[in-house]
C-alpha cells in the first residue's frame, strides 16, 4: 500500500510538469525509505531523476516494494484540474493494484477522486553515479545560484535549440550555444572574495558539447532549490544536482554529444 | 559532425 501526499507545486509535481514534454512515464519506485521517480526522454538523450526520503516527505505512506509506471500527462493533467488549497494524495493499494488513485479533498472536506490505469512500462534500473564515482570520472563541478543557471539555459537554449558547449577552467565558466543567424557566449569568472555563491572546482578543464533544449526544460525544476551543482566529464552525461528538503535531491543527466 | 549517443548507453541496467 502507497499514500502519497503531494501539494500543487511541490517538487513530485514540478518534476512531472517539467518532463511532461519530453516523457510519457515515470517510473517510481517506493519502499518504506522513500521515493525514487525516474524518467527517459523519448529520444534517449536525457534522464531526470528525483529522490525524495520518507523524512522528507510529510504522511508518505508506504510499508512493501512498490514499482510502478505513472503516466504523467494523466497525472499533470488530473494536478492540474485541483485547487491550490486542495490536499491531494496519491494511493496504489493491494486492492486495486494496476491503477492508481488521486484523491482531492478541499478544506471543506469536499472530494474528487481519479483513478486512472498505471502503465505497463518495462521498469529500467539504471546504475546512477554514486559519490566515488563523480569523484573518479568526472573532472569538474560548478555551484552557481540556480535562478542564473535558469537564465543562462533559457538564453543558450532560444539562440540554438541543438548546439551547446560547457567550459570549465579553474578560472572560469563558459557557456556558448550556436544559433542558426548568431551564437551567443557566456563567461563567468571565479571570484576569489566570495565562493559561497559561484565556485568552480576542477582537476582538469573540461569542454562538453549537449543540447541545450534540455537543460533549459530541467533549469525550470532546478529553482526549487536556491542552487545547482553541475558536474562535468569529458567521458559521461553532464549532470546537474540540487538538494531538495533535508535530503531529497533532483538529477539530470543530459547525453554529451560527440564531437569529432 | 554532432551524432549522439543515447543516454542509456552511460549507465550500466541494473
Amino acid at each position: 500500500m502507497l499514500e502519497l501526499p503531494l501539494v500543487k507545486g511541490d517538487p513530485f509535481h514540478h518534476v512531472m510538469e517539467a518532463i511532461l514534454d519530453l516523457s510519457d512515464v515515470a517510473h517510481v519506485v517506493c519502499t518504506t525509505r522513500g521515493l525514487n521517480l525516474l524518467a527517459v526522454d523519448t529520444k534517449h538523450l536525457a534522464i531526470v531523476s528525483l529522490l525524495f526520503p520518507a523524512e522528507d516527505f510529510k504522511g508518505y505512506t508506504c510499508d512493501e516494494y512498490i514499482s510502478i509506471g505513472i503516466p504523467i500527462r494523466d497525472l499533470v493533467n488530473a494536478i492540474r484540474c485541483g485547487d491550490d488549497k486542495d490536499t491531494i494524495t496519491l494511493k496504489v493499494g493491494e486492492e486495486n493494484f494496476g491503477t492508481i488513485t488521486l484523491s482531492f479533498v478541499s478544506p471543506e472536506k469536499n472530494t474528487v477522486d481519479y483513478e486512472f490505469r498505471l502503465v505497463d512500462a518495462k521498469l529500467e534500473r539504471f546504475r546512477l553515479p554514486d559519490r566515488h564515482f563523480l569523484r573518479s570520472k568526472y573532472q569538474g563541478s560548478v555551484k552557481m545560484p540556480s535562478v542564473e543557471f535558469r537564465r543562462i539555459c533559457k538564453c543558450l537554449s532560444n539562440f540554438g535549440d541543438e548546439y551547446g558547449v560547457i567550459s570549465v577552467t579553474d578560472e572560469d565558466l563558459t557557456y556558448f550555444a550556436k544559433g542558426t543567424d548568431g551564437d551567443v557566449y557566456v563567461e563567468y569568472k571565479q571570484q576569489e572574495e566570495d565562493t559561497t555563491i559561484f565556485k568552480i572546482d576542477v582537476r582538469e578543464p573540461v569542454r562538453l558539447a549537449f543540447n541545450p533544449k534540455y537543460l533549459n526544460t530541467f533549469a525550470k525544476v532546478f529553482t526549487l532549490s536556491g542552487q545547482v551543482k553541475l558536474f562535468l566529464s569529458k567521458t559521461h552525461p553532464l549532470m546537474v544536482e540540487c538538494k531538495i528538503g533535508q535530503k531529497g535531491r533532483i538529477r539530470c543527466f543530459v547525453a554529451p554529444k560527440v564531437e569529432p | 559532425l554532432r551524432s549522439q549517443p543515447t543516454i542509456k548507453s552511460f549507465f550500466k541496467r541494473v
